[in-house]
């Protein structure tokens, strides 16, 4: 699901 | 997130202020490879497409604006106002060995076929290699600079101490980014023979020269 495609890291 | 995140974050932030003001000060690049930084840049603008699209957080943005500022700013500085300080006779890696295979692998490995997330995998796989060019010019010329010595460690401990954050968040969120992590490792374990050299030679005093 696009929730982790979400990337929260630099 | 996490402590580990965050030291990697400041140690990566305080490797691009040291060689900025390497260059500012001195006014000279002698000793940094300039497509190593080229690669850097190139990593950061593949990477952050979606600075205004996908808000995270404004530490997330914040970071991610200083990222490419630097870094851009770094190229501008190598390659226009000190240029004449540019060792190009020794930073002749051909970067276009590390980009194709790159570019062409993240096409074939990545989590979703859509244009941001090929040029975030991209973005992942170029870093793991950016550094390539440094570390050979390095090698050619047989020694580096205290101050450079001390840029690569801060940038070599940041991707580090994200293995750590991986390793913390799988356990605390079950949350793992196996192209993340494969990209990371490969990373660090190129610093690691100039980690050994850093530890035994630059922190006991003595210049950092590779053995001949």
């Amino acid at each position: 699901n696009d929730k982790d495609s979400t990337h929260d890291e630099l | 997130m996490n402590v580990f995140r965050l030291v990697g974050d400041l140690s990566h932030l305080l490797a691009i202020i040291i060689l900025l003001l390497k260059i500012w000060k001195t006014r000279s690049c002698a000793g940094v490879s300039g497509k190593s930084q080229i690669l850097f840049s190139l990593v950061f603008i593949t990477r952050y497409l979606d600075l205004f699209t996908n808000f995270i957080s404004v530490y997330n943005s914040v970071m991610k604006i200083i990222y490419l500022v630097t870094s851009l700013g770094t190229v501008y500085l190598m390659y226009f106002k000190f240029k004449a300080t540019y060792d190009s006779n020794h930073d002749t890696f051909r970067i276009e060995f590390l980009v194709v295979p790159v570019g062409g692998l993240s096409f074939l490995v990545n989590h979703d076929f859509t244009p941001l997330e090929i040029l975030w995998t991209f973005s992942i796989y170029l870093e793991s290699v950016a550094i390539l060019p440094q570390l050979f010019m390095i090698s050619k010329t047989g020694e580096a600079e205290t101050i450079t010595s001390h840029y690569l460690f801060a940038l070599g401990s940041y991707r580090a101490l994200y293995i750590v954050n991986w390793v913390y968040r799988y356990y605390t969120e079950g949350f793992f980014d196996l192209i993340a992590i494969v990209a990371g490792c490969v990373q660090t374990i190129l610093y690691c023979d100039f980690f050994y050299l850093y530890i035994t030679k630059v922190l006991k005093g003595k210049q950092l020269k590779l053995p001949a």
